[in-house]
């Protein structure tokens, strides 16, 4: 049953922190204990949640002492989410995994410390494949692709399943993408038909059923920090997490 | 005289391959030779161009050995544009100039051989503040920052601003950044003003009065391989981007 999931892609902007946050928090809306990682040095999953940066442990901490991970989720505004706060040094502790014999097997061992007080975990990642990208990678049982319905976020799919490949082995790489959706979608647009073909012809089962449309109250609740189903519950964004929710949790039960 | 340009945010998906390109063509429009340095492991500005990346040298060529740099541009579909392409290698690459002793010498180094065949050069750079965009904040002249005119995005300022300082010196970051440019406004929406009021509190003479709309057919060009100067010249992108280039012309002869 999958229960870590990566939200990856190395091409920038394209809603991976707003869909770990709003996933997070439509996860915990159903029930589920979450855990929010936020791995990116912009740290800008712990600002979307209104949480403090200063001086607390946070994910660097755990890829540098795993056995230490017990102490460091903090609660968030969101009843039922946890947060790794993502703190800027986590661009010096990437340098450190990078030249580290283990280095990509932090990230794991520290999850594994918590695991069973969690029932789901999502992990922010940063806009490139490196070593905190691998590290959310190898711990994960999924990696959930958020792409925007253009041209370069297409380009780059090409590069995301090579990095699933090298980490999770080439054999592994469907299995392991448990799904791709489509961000930012404009109402009145074609381009994101046209993508949903190109994608289904590269990843056949891959593409969900859910998009999440262009809304500005999604870029909005951040400044508030908290979650678009915090900030406005009947929001065409806080609809389309919802129905993203529901449709990975079964995916993951049949996993 | 400013003449090489780095365009560089690490928040990603802010239009920063977006405007390298087509102030490229705008630049080269007005007459002047541009080199285009793709940076970025993406290699989003050399498809953009519809440039092929297989078997070709590059700009991770150049950064390996700065001193056969003069054999590496190459022509595009854009008269006046020449192009250092973007190669997937530019990742192992980033990774052993982090352990180089001259690693973020490297660009400017390789520069150096052909400054006197262009007059202006533009670099693309990729979503972070790794070796790479270091490479390219000490090549440059001065710093162009796209942004977009939403919360995420304006958070990532300080960031910026603290590499630049690491980079080019404490006191010389205002000289060193030549422009922050507002990107994909949105026509309807308020929070442009309000970002604009933000970033001339902390960056009191950098945003520049050009700003850059949103339109699909910049999204669109790309899969051309076209500039939108030659895929949509009528279009409010192009004006866009015709109104920066003349902007920063000014600045940069004022410099
Ligand atoms: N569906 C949406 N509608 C409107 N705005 C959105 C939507 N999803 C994200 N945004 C906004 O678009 C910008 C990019 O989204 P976000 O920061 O979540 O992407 P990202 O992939 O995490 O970026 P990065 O690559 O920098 O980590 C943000 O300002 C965000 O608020
Ligand atoms: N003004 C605009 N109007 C509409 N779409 C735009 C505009 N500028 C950029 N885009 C589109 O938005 C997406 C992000 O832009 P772009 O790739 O240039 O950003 P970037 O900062 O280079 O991203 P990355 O951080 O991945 O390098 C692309 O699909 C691009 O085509
Ligand atoms: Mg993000
Ligand atoms: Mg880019």
């Amino acid at each position: 049953e999958i229960r870590t999931l990566a939200v990856a892609n190395q091409k920038g902007g394209v809603g991976k922190t707003t869909t770990a946050v709003n996933l997070a928090a439509a996860f915990a809306l159903g029930g589920q204990r979450v855990l929010l990682v936020d791995a990116d040095p912009q740290g800008n999953a712990t600002t979307s949640l209104g949480a403090d940066k200063l001086d607390v442990p946070g994910t660097a901490d755990a890829l540098e002492s795993p056995e230490g991970a017990e102490t460091i989720a903090r609660a968030t505004g969101v009843a039922g989410v946890s947060l790794w706060i993502g703190q800027y040094r986590l661009r010096e502790v990437e340098g450190a995994l990078g030249r580290a014999r283990d280095g990509e097997e932090r990230l794991s061992r520290a999850l594994e410390r918590v695991r069973d007080r969690f029932d789901a975990v999502l992990i922010d990642c940063p806009p490139a494949l490196g070593a905190l990208t691998r590290n959310a990678l190898r711990a994960c049982d999924g990696v959930l692709v958020p792409i925007q319905a253009e041209f370069l976020s297409l380009e780059g799919l090409a590069q995301m399943h090579a990095a699933v490949a090298q980490v999770k082995g080439a054999g592994a790489v469907h299995q392991a993408i448990l799904g791709i959706v489509l961000t930012m979608v404009e109402r009145a647009s074609t381009a994101a038909a046209e993508v949903r073909a190109q994608i289904d012809e590269h990843f056949p089962t891959a593409l969900l059923g859910a998009q999440i449309p262009r809304d500005p109250l999604l870029a909005e609740a951040p400044s508030h920090g908290r979650a678009v189903l915090d900030y406005a519950p009947d929001s065409r964004g806080a609809y389309g997490y919802l129905t993203l929710a529901s449709e990975l949790l079964v995916r993951m039960q049949l996993s």
